[in-house]
């Protein structure tokens, strides 16, 4: 069955912290979370790729109102797990495809990341959910990046950008 | 509000594929997804972290019948873009945590997390969605991981294993 696309979504209030080079061991992901959970501190997406040579990067975002506080969190945490300095960057926006019946994303993903290509747009992050296919860009390619996914899914009408 | 767990979900039938160290360029994530759904495998998670040097990694998983087809696409677009050897792996499961109104995943990934350590399994991934929060770990950590997760967000009932 095609999958169908309903919608594109996208989120302005996000910022990406990447605490990078940390070490694939038990106990980590918890150490990085723990403390932004106990500052109550609202994380949305949360990546982690597979290791190379024992380590990985980690990164997750958060609302651009505790990107300062968050970032200072996890400064103090990378030193105490040897990994590399903490980069933000506050300056990202999150575009989601929203579908329904995406027993698979790839035929959607492609036709996503195939219409962001042409526009020149580069993909920093991308995360998938049973609904949706969602990836990180700088923000400047907010307008760009929803005009040409409802192009690309045939979509009418207007997000309220 | 506290965000409420209602269940732990889990999926044996998946199989991840990363190609590591792919040129951090525009039409890079379309090359590798395009062939992919051009030959109707289903992808279910993609995860793509920040890229370090101008290269990052690129991985997604899909059902285990189709590994060795979807090894064989993407070994030969690896070579072509100048990534790295593709890895494979068909002894992974995917474990999740679904929530309602999970506005937030910080609380619930620091729950996670810690029980995950707790009992010394690895995460080999992480993606987020809305409604859930799921990790990549090795096969062989399905019961106790599931188990323990039940603990943890104190769930009565049994998941069918
Ligand atoms: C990197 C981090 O996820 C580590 N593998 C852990 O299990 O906590
Ligand atoms: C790595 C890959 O995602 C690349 N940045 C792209 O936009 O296709």
């Amino acid at each position: 069955e095609a999958p169908r696309v309903s919608g594109i979504a996208f989120s302005r209030n996000e910022a990406k912290i990447t605490v990078p080079g940390v070490p694939d061991r038990p106990g980590i992901a918890h150490a990085i979370l723990g403390p932004i959970s106990a500052a109550h501190i609202n994380v949305d997406v949360i990546i982690q790729n597979v290791s190379e040579a024992g380590k990985t990067d980690f990164t997750f975002t958060v609302e651009r109102s505790d990107f300062a506080k968050a970032m200072d969190i996890v400064r103090d945490i990378a030193q105490g797990l040897g990994a590399d300095a903490v980069q933000g960057d506050e300056h990202i926006v999150k575009v989601s495809v929203v579908g329904v019946g995406m027993r698979s994303h790839a035929g959607i993903a492609a036709t996503m990341f195939a219409s962001l290509a042409q526009e020149n747009i580069n993909i920093q992050m991308i995360s998938t959910s049973e609904i949706k296919i969602s990836v990180v860009v700088d923000e400047k390619y907010l307008e760009l990046a929803v005009r040409t996914l409802h192009t690309a899914f045939a979509l009418h009408g207007e997000a309220a950008l």
